[in-house]
């Protein structure tokens, strides 16, 4: 029985992206695209729950809401597209 | 489709656009074409009309940045993030910034025009054969000069047809040496480069000294992409090595093991191990049309849209046939409303495909001056008086809703509803017999129509073709001091505001006075407009302060929106 190949990921000089988690990046594209955003109300800030942030993400890119990190969700937050956040702040 | 908060959007439908960059990844004139298609994908539907600047403030400033490009919005590297741009209004408002990590195309591949040759500019075709072998990249096959060329059609033995590719051997863009080619080897800081480099720069652009010696001639250009370059990584621009060594092993083509995002990448030396040198290998590219579209559509006040096909979907997707969706039409409708009439034609520029600097000159500078329009009006006393050719008037202000200029004893008025130019002159002594020849400032009082008419230290006023005066303006209230009233300003029913030198004052029009508190600074209630505006007047709803051939106009919030000629834009010429 053979052995999945295992990858080897390096980091490489100048590159601007770096190799970052699918945990990472869904944080990452959720907040900067304005899904999870600190709310500031008299003093009292809250974070909007990734779940949610993930069902807005999912609703506005037009895929299934589970509020799950799946592999389709995952393929969009990957894709190419524009800087504006989805979500105004 | 969604808006921002707000419904931001311009206040006026000629919106004016100015590229203050390029990409080197496509020739000037395609970038340039490719901008102005994604323009008319808006104008199309809607009363906009987009005019290009070539200096000067406009409303929709377009550049090109890599990573952290000055707005606090940093791209990030090749993919991702492509462009991002901001709503209608001033400063950075309604400006559109591109990536330039990312690889710009029309969104299939290297799109590649050719200079010199036999093709007139052609694109290069690709694939195309030369001598049995079929090439898909642009080649210096057959050529002693190393220049890369390509064939325009897709057999060059049977049509014969090429030109030349983008190379930094052919030329430069931007810089200040007239799009020179480089010179190799140049020196710089000492140093000897035999290539291209990013060296000095922090904005991560490749240049090249246009003479052997930067350090002693300082003539700079920036080199173009070849078609074959690579793309972000670390080797400024360098072509793919193959066979190249990563981790041990041999690779003969781009590959994406080592990166977990799966893009396909390159050495640039036949060994990464030891060189570390690297990037990523030209893809099909972004189409800058695309792209450009949607960053506009939120420049005029667009935001993401949820359904896919739309434009504003915030996701890229190459279509062939673009058309713009229903949805992105009744979102630009809510803002701006449908087209009516004819295609709108404002004045075009005429830019030189050449090189960078020579285009960098004002399209509103020098047209071909237009004929004066025919009229049925009363005849023009002076034909050969052309108010074209005036660089500056005594005073412009609006009458009946027709903008009227005067100059020493006559007048000439425009439509504030057609394109025609100025109708005149016409003699000021003929329609105001009681006036001097010079008018310093006028204005027509919007609740009784009276029409008032300042000249050195005094005034008269017509209702209709009885006049009273001259009268003294210090019997207004405006200090003996002063010379002459300059500029007037509607400020709601019954109350114009004079201007004069650096100060104004406000005049409650039916009790004949100045209201108390006035002088005040001119500066410090409309910040931005000059200081020594000899004509202000109010004309649909903007201020307009007037130098010489200028006009700074400036809307309801007091915000110059716009700097521009009166001869084109107010006169129409």
């Amino acid at each position: 029985r053979s052995l999945p190949l295992k990858s080897v990921y390096v980091t490489f000089p100048g590159d601007v992206i770096k190799n970052m988690t699918d945990t990472e990046l869904a944080e990452s594209y959720l907040k900067r695209f304005g899904y999870m955003d600190t709310l500031k109300r008299s003093g009292f800030q809250s974070m909007v729950s990734t779940s949610k942030a993930v069902k807005r993400m999912q609703r506005q890119m037009g895929l299934e809401e589970t509020g799950e990190l799946d592999q389709s969700t995952l393929a969009a937050m990957k894709k190419p597209r524009c800087g504006v956040p989805d979500v105004a702040n | 489709y969604k808006t921002f908060d707000g419904d931001l959007k311009w206040d006026h439908n000629d919106v004016t656009y100015r590229v203050l960059n390029y990409s080197p990844d496509m020739e000037i004139a395609l970038i340039d074409d490719a901008f102005a298609r994604a323009f008319k994908v808006w104008s199309d539907v809607t009363p906009l009309t987009f005019r290009r600047l070539f200096d000067g403030t406009a409303d929709i400033m377009i550049s090109f940045g890599k990573a952290d490009h000055g707005d606090g919005y940093p791209f990030d590297g090749k993919d991702g993030l492509l462009a991002h741009a901001f709503p209608p209004g001033a400063g950075v408002q309604g400006d559109a910034h591109f990536d330039d990590d990312e690889y710009w195309t029309l969104g299939k591949g290297p799109a590649v025009k050719t200079r010199y040759g036999n093709a007139d500019g052609a694109m290069c075709h690709f694939p195309f054969t030369f001598e049995g072998k079929s090439y898909t990249t642009c080649t210096t096959e057959g050529r002693q000069d190393n220049l890369p060329w390509c064939a325009t059609t897709a057999d060059y033995g049977r049509d014969k047809k090429f030109g030349f590719c983008p190379s930094e051997l052919l030329y430069t863009f931007g810089g200040n040496a007239d799009g020179a080619e480089c010179v190799f080897p140049f020196v710089f800081l000492g140093k000897e480069y035999d290539s291209c480099t990013t060296e000095g720069r922090s904005d991560g652009y490749r240049w090249c000294a246009t003479t052997s010696n930067f350090d002693t001639d300082k003539k700079f250009g920036f080199c173009p992409s070849r078609d074959t370059t690579t793309i972000g990584g670390n080797s400024d621009g360098d072509p793919c090595r193959f066979p190249f060594v990563f981790l041990g092993k041999q690779y003969d083509a781009c590959t994406s093991e080592g990166r977990g995002d799966g893009k396909l990448w390159c050495a640039t030396t036949d060994n990464y191990d030891d060189d570390k040198k690297w990037g990523f290998c030209p893809d099909q590219g972004y189409s800058l049309f695309l792209v450009a579209a949607h960053e506009f559509g939120h420049a005029l006040g667009l935001d993401h849209s949820n359904i896919r096909e739309a434009l504003m979907f915030p996701m890229y997707s190459y279509v062939e046939d673009f058309h713009l969706h229903e949805d992105d039409i009744e979102g630009i409708q809510y803002l701006y409303g449908g087209r009516t009439g004819p295609v709108p034609t404002p004045p075009q520029p005429n830019p030189t495909t050449d090189i960078y600097p020579t285009i960098d000159e004002n399209v509103t500078d020098d047209p071909e001056p237009t004929e004066p329009t025919p009229t049925t009006t009363p005849q023009p006393v002076d034909p050969t008086k052309d108010a074209c050719k005036m660089t500056k008037f005594d005073t412009i202000t609006v009458i009946q809703g027709e903008l009227h200029f005067f100059k020493d004893g006559n007048y000439w008025k425009t439509s504030s509803t057609s394109d025609a130019g100025p109708k005149g002159p016409f003699s000021v002594s003929q329609k105001w017999p009681a006036l001097p020849a010079v008018i310093d400032s006028a204005f027509e009082d919007v609740l009784t129509k009276k029409l008032y008419f300042f000249s050195g230290t005094r005034f008269w006023v017509y209702t209709g073709q009885s006049v009273l005066g001259p009268r003294s303006i210090e019997k207004l209230g405006l200090p003996s001091n002063i010379q002459k009233v300059e500029g007037a300003l509607q400020r709601g029913k019954g109350k114009v505001l004079l201007f004069s030198g650096e100060n104004f004052w406000r005049l409650d029009v039916k009790a004949q006075k100045i209201d108390r508190g006035y002088p005040r600074f001119t500066d410090a209630v409309f910040g931005g407009v000059p200081n020594d505006a000899h004509d202000v007047f109010q004309y649909k709803g903007h201020f307009y302060f007037c130098r010489d051939r200028f006009y700074w106009r400036m809307n309801s919030r007091r915000q110059v929106d716009r700097v521009g000629y009166v001869k084109y834009d107010l006169l129409k010429c």
